[in-house]
């Protein structure tokens, strides 16, 4: 565990209580896009299976149950309880242009053909375009983002980027790295890339952000 | 050294 590790795990659990609250006491998931959510829960559920076969520490144990926690509960939230504020008519992305590519790969690209090797390999890729469809429902819109959205997509891009600082540090200190890991985290920080300058070049000075078609 | 296969990160 390292510094910029903990903070990206700091931020990134961040990130799911910003969503969470911001939903529950607005009541309104309106401008939140659920396709994303639900990809995000996919992939929670893919890579953390091994909470059965592995144990490597309570701080690891914890987080993953809560990030699935949340993650179940935010979609819970989109779909159910505040179903009607839902905007799907604008959360229009195709997920199986996603899903069935990453898919794919997972099997063609991988550490080792087993099964949760694969189902991890298939989270890492699919965690870093899941946000697609919530920059997405945000530039087609053409409406604003909430400010409070704007926070949460930064805490969750900043977090992909720490942890490429992560695995830098990693390296040089351990001599460890893993390729697939590193590749997907850098593509996912990369799409948040747009996003982190608007966020600081607007929200920062108390603007509104709106992504550009 | 790649990756051991206890992922130890989120």
């Amino acid at each position: 565990m390292n510094i910029f590790r903990l903070v990206g795990d700091l931020s990134h659990l961040a990130a799911l209580i910003i969503l969470l609250l911001k939903i529950w006491k607005s009541r309104s998931c309106a401008g939140v896009s659920g396709k994303s959510q639900i990809m995000f829960a996919m992939v929670y559920m893919t890579r953390y299976l091994d909470l059965f076969t592995t144990f490597v520490s309570v701080y690891n144990s914890v987080m993953k149950v809560v990030f699935l926690l949340f993650s179940f509960v935010t979609v819970y939230l989109i779909y159910f309880k505040f179903k009607a504020t839902y905007d799907g008519n604008h959360d229009t992305f195709r997920v199986e242009f996603l899903v069935v590519p990453v898919a794919g790969l997972a099997v063609l690209v991988n550490h080792e053909f087993s099964f949760l090797e694969i189902l991890w390999t298939f989270s890492i890729y699919l965690e870093s375009v899941a946000i697609l469809p919530q920059l997405f429902m945000i530039s087609k819109t053409g409406c604003e983002a909430e400010t409070i959205t704007s926070h949460y997509l930064f805490a969750l891009g900043i977090y992909r980027a720490l942890y490429i600082a992560n695995w830098i540090f990693r390296y040089y200190m351990e001599g460890f790295f893993d390729f697939i890991a590193i590749v997907a985290g850098c593509v996912q920080t990369i799409l948040y890339c747009d996003f982190f300058y608007l966020y600081v070049t607007k929200v920062w000075k108390g603007k509104r952000l709106t992504i550009p078609a | 050294q790649m990756w051991p296969a206890k992922k130890d990160e989120l």
